[in-house]
């Protein structure tokens, strides 16, 4: 039972480490057992020093940072075990537009072998997608279009709305 | 094995016509207007992989999940997803692998799986041989990642001990 | 005090009505009292119609809308008994860029009479501002220096980001 | 009167030189990375203004506030806030008033009334009179709007009755 936990634990916490010094260059972040000893008597916290220096107190990390040590634990999870298709609704909203890029382009690698639907509000995120599904509802019905980065371009501009 | 398709009848505000959503492998980018119906597509994923929460499909009950527009509200809502099933990564011997799931007004539904109606639990294993699992992280709702970065050291450790 | 209650109830219900119709043009919002003879008897809800056609219940309204509705009551109270100045911290987290558009358009009107200071990672949002005032942070050390929208334009492209 | 400048000592992550943030009037936007210090502005706010709570500040005591890195911890923070009062808004006859407050490593701290030291009291009603109020809505922290989104009727009431 031990054996099975410190197995997974350490293979997530390897993925977390690399994914999160793709996310946040120059930082690192990891998992650490409260109670090594008797793993079950204690819980798993995360150290993350998003800049490589001193470990920074959870409380005080900034939306974004919190946001991204959250989302390096949810990518390590996944490629633990991978599923053939993830589907991620607005993993972005608290990003800033460099850090959706480097999300925007981990998700691009990783799809190479699993599927990802992306549903995002960013541009920066939605510009690196291979495919564009649109969706849009009059009266209260909805539907969808597929789009190519054109007609993306053309819907945002002709609201009125300047790009991103 | 990757989604090819889902199509949705009178789901959430996928109604009352019949409507068809096509993904391709790789990267593909659900995009629209706040309220267009983005997350229903999540929720008619989750929906028609057994998950057993209206609330967690932002409905009431079941029920509120049928389509409920100015011309009345239909008997029934079904969701059919369509897995490109080529490489044979699922132990099916066909290109396209279907699984269903409808709900009544009173709240019942059936789940199919290539036509043939079966019980849930014949899905949710099915499934499993894929590697999908819905209490994985493969669909990740609005709102999850704020909320996993609240989580406590207690209950990060429980999910990488279910995962043991 | 029954009278004084009332008096701020239907000031904040006029401004949230007038302010929702230009956040979400044709749709509707308002507060109603759920026990009108004994307000203190109970609670105040709000009714959206984010389309204009009938209400829809809280649970089934989508992120954006939520937050619209939201913000609507937000100003709304501000505006019954106004302060000099507002901040404001990442109050666009979910609204789409049109919609990101419109809480900048209101906010620029309100801000002939009153201060704000608005913080933002929406370039949408940052493109209405008079101010940029831009933060940024080496080695753990917080700076600030005052930007002009060529600047902005630069710093975002020349981090190899897409405008959104 | 609106926000002419905060003047940073020692603050979170403005330290160990003194910052000097310069406003104007109308719509200001405060932009950059994450983790760059934009929500800690908030906070030094909110902390000048007499907030009570380091938790809301996001420290876990108020010595927590104080500038700490790899060159040792100052022993005290200070945040100036400097208002614009030509239009003599506020009751004092000066074309500037500022409002200082400090902290030291024992948690201890004074406030600051046009450079006299005073009590924490003569801050919040000398603010109240021109209509800043610590619990009104003119600071809004980040996450407040998804907090807000999710309360429930009878704490929507009460918040209409404490402006009553
Ligand atoms: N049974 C139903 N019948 C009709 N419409 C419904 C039903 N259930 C939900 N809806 C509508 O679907 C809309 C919500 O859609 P959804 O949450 O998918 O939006 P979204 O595109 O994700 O928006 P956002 O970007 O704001 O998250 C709501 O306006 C809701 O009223
Ligand atoms: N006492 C302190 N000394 C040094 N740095 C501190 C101190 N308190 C907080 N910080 C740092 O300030 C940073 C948080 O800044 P802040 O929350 O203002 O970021 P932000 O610009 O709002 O980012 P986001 O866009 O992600 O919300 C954190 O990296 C935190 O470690
Ligand atoms: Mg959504
Ligand atoms: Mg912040």
């Amino acid at each position: 039972k031990r054996q099975a936990f410190l197995k997974v634990f350490n293979e997530v916490n390897t993925h977390m480490r690399k994914i999160f010094a793709l996310l946040s260059p120059g930082g690192e972040a990891y998992l650490v057992l409260q109670n090594p000893d008797d793993p079950f008597a204690g819980g798993v916290d995360i150290n993350a020093s998003p800049e490589g220096k001193k470990v920074k107190s959870p409380r005080a990390m900034s939306g974004g940072e919190k946001s991204l040590t959250t989302l390096s634990f949810m990518f390590a999870i996944q490629q633990v075990s991978p599923a053939p298709f993830y589907l991620l609704d607005e993993i972005d909203a608290f990003l800033d537009p460099a850090n959706v890029q480097r999300v925007a382009e981990l998700i691009s690698d990783l799809s190479e072998k699993w599927q990802f639907i992306v549903v995002s509000l960013r541009d920066v995120m939605i510009a690196r997608a291979k495919t564009l599904i649109g969706v849009y509802s009059r009266e209260g019905i909805s539907n969808t279009i597929r789009l190519n980065l054109e007609d993306l371009v053309k819907v945002l501009t002709s609201e009125g709305v300047e790009l991103e | 094995v990757f989604v090819e398709k889902l199509v949705l009848r009178n789901f959430k505000s996928f109604g009352p016509r019949k409507v068809t959503i096509n993904f391709t492998k790789g990267f593909n980018a659900i995009v629209g207007p706040n309220g267009s119906g983005k997350s229903n597509v999540a929720d008619a994923l989750l929906f028609v992989l057994g998950n057993l929460s209206s609330k967690t499909l932002r409905a009431e009950t079941f029920s509120g999940l049928i389509y409920d527009g100015p011309h009345g509200k239909p008997t029934s809502a079904s969701v059919s997803l369509v897995f490109d099933n080529s490489n044979r990564e699922m132990l099916i011997d066909a290109d396209e692998v279907v699984i269903g799931r409808d709900v009544l007004s009173n709240g019942r539904g059936r789940y199919k799986l290539q036509g043939r109606t079966v019980t849930r639990w014949q899905i949710i294993d099915f499934l499993d041989t894929a590697n999908i699992h819905l209490d994985g992280f493969n669909i990740v709702q609005q709102g999850l990642i704020a909320q996993l970065a609240q989580m406590d050291p207690l209950e990060r450790r429980k999910i990488i001990e279910r995962m043991a």
